[in-house]
């Protein structure tokens, strides 16, 4: 199954 | 104090009509730039990004830069009561309670005004400047929609391989499965129907459908869209404007 990833795994915070 | 001055409405209000559905709380940050916004949405998954230049404004006055928390729903029930071609000024202060909408029918010298209150809005800033991307496909807004529509029909998940020759979307669901493929070309006679691929690595990648949904809400701001992809980084869907871009970046799905 696939699973969504979310923003915060990829981004980081200023 | 700011004082932006759009001669149409109906760019603010489509530009608002993008993402209204997808966010709710936006920090609108006005500089002498113009205006732009970041917002994620509830499930933080999907982020939009929103510049407008200052050459989209007939006037464009920032003396100060100045934040504007608006909730968009009712920021939306505002811009619903200006028609599309009345002139269109945002007005605040440097420290604003409120924002002060003015539409102007010039031809018929009417004159409305409404003030939408503001609000502190907590939001965190994530950095999106200078990603890297596997591919770059530039394609008609309206196509890239239709696909989506089209195959959000089949399945919860959209599937998209690029490779040199072939842009592919496929969904597969409980009633059977579906695919697109589109080929880059070039169209002289209208440039807006050409498909253009850059590819350094070929990307295989699957999203949400229903944040593909909420993305093409944008194909009216621009006759084409672009979409960057990489296995390393969110997926950034852009709609050009005039002067500035309403972007998406979106989290793919990965498989466990």
């Amino acid at each position: 199954a696939m699973r969504q990833k979310t923003l915060m795994s990829f981004f980081k915070k200023d | 104090m700011l004082e932006a001055k759009f001669e149409e409405a109906s760019l603010f209000k489509k530009v608002i009509d993008s993402f209204k559905d997808c966010v709710q709380l936006v920090n609108f940050n006005c500089s002498e730039h113009g205006i732009a916004a970041q917002a994620v949405d509830d499930s933080r998954v999907l982020l939009v990004s929103l510049s407008i230049g200052t050459e989209s404004f007939q006037d464009f006055r920032c003396d100060r830069n100045v934040t504007l928390g608006a909730d968009l729903s009712s920021l939306s029930k505002i811009l619903r009561c200006g028609n599309n071609n009345d002139n269109l000024t945002l007005i605040a202060d440097d420290t604003p309670d409120s924002l002060l909408l003015l539409f102007e029918d010039t031809k018929k010298d009417r004159i409305s005004e409404y003030s939408l209150k503001l609000m502190d809005i907590d939001a965190d800033f994530l950095d999106i400047e200078g990603m890297q991307y596997d591919t770059t496909i530039t394609m008609p807004s309206a196509e890239f929609a239709k696909v989506v529509r089209d195959l959000n029909q089949l399945s919860d998940s959209l599937n998209i391989l690029v490779t040199k020759d072939t842009v592919k979307f496929v969904a597969e669901g409980d009633i059977g499965s579906g695919s697109v493929i589109v080929k880059p070309h070039t169209d002289m006679d209208k440039p807006d129907d050409s498909v253009k691929v850059e590819l350094d690595k070929p990307v295989d990648l699957t999203f949400g459908s229903k944040y593909l949904l909420d993305i093409i809400k944008g194909a009216g701001l621009s006759n084409q869209i672009t979409i960057k992809l990489s296995s390393e980084t969110p997926a950034l869907f852009e709609f050009g404007l005039q002067s500035g871009y309403l972007q998406f970046f979106l989290a793919p799905k990965f498989n466990e």
